[in-house]
């Protein structure tokens, strides 16, 4: 599903912004 | 009198071990470990430990997380979430990890 998806890239995007 | 050092001994180390294995398994639930509190790590795991595509719902985390309530695991989520470990999938009920790939 599309918001599946979208969900996780917006998940992975506040995780890297917590390990820079 | 080594029978008498033994007979006292043994009582003393069965029960420190007794109290090591308790809390060794339970184990500082109010210490952080890597920026998360134990609830949260305990959430995370179950979550990353699940393979299923449609990820974790709350209650079968509820019904693995018998010392946790509800309202502490759904609070343990919106965290986990908000810091991008896990993600809502089908509904805001069902949860992924993100580093499991």
């Amino acid at each position: 599903q599309e918001r599946i998806r979208q969900n996780k890239e917006a998940a992975l995007r506040r995780l890297a912004e917590r390990n820079v | 009198r080594k029978n008498l050092m033994s007979t006292l001994r043994a009582p003393q180390s069965f029960h420190s071990a007794g109290l090591g294995d308790v809390r060794g398994y339970g184990g500082g639930s109010s210490l952080p470990m890597n920026g998360l509190t134990a609830h949260q790590s305990q959430v995370l795991n179950l979550i990353k430990n699940c393979h299923m595509p449609e990820g974790v719902s709350l209650q079968e985390l509820k019904s693995q997380l018998h010392n946790m309530s509800m309202p502490t695991i759904k609070q343990a989520v919106e965290f986990l979430s908000s810091e991008g470990h896990i993600y809502s999938t089908v509904d805001d009920d069902h949860y992924k990890s993100t580093d499991a790939e």
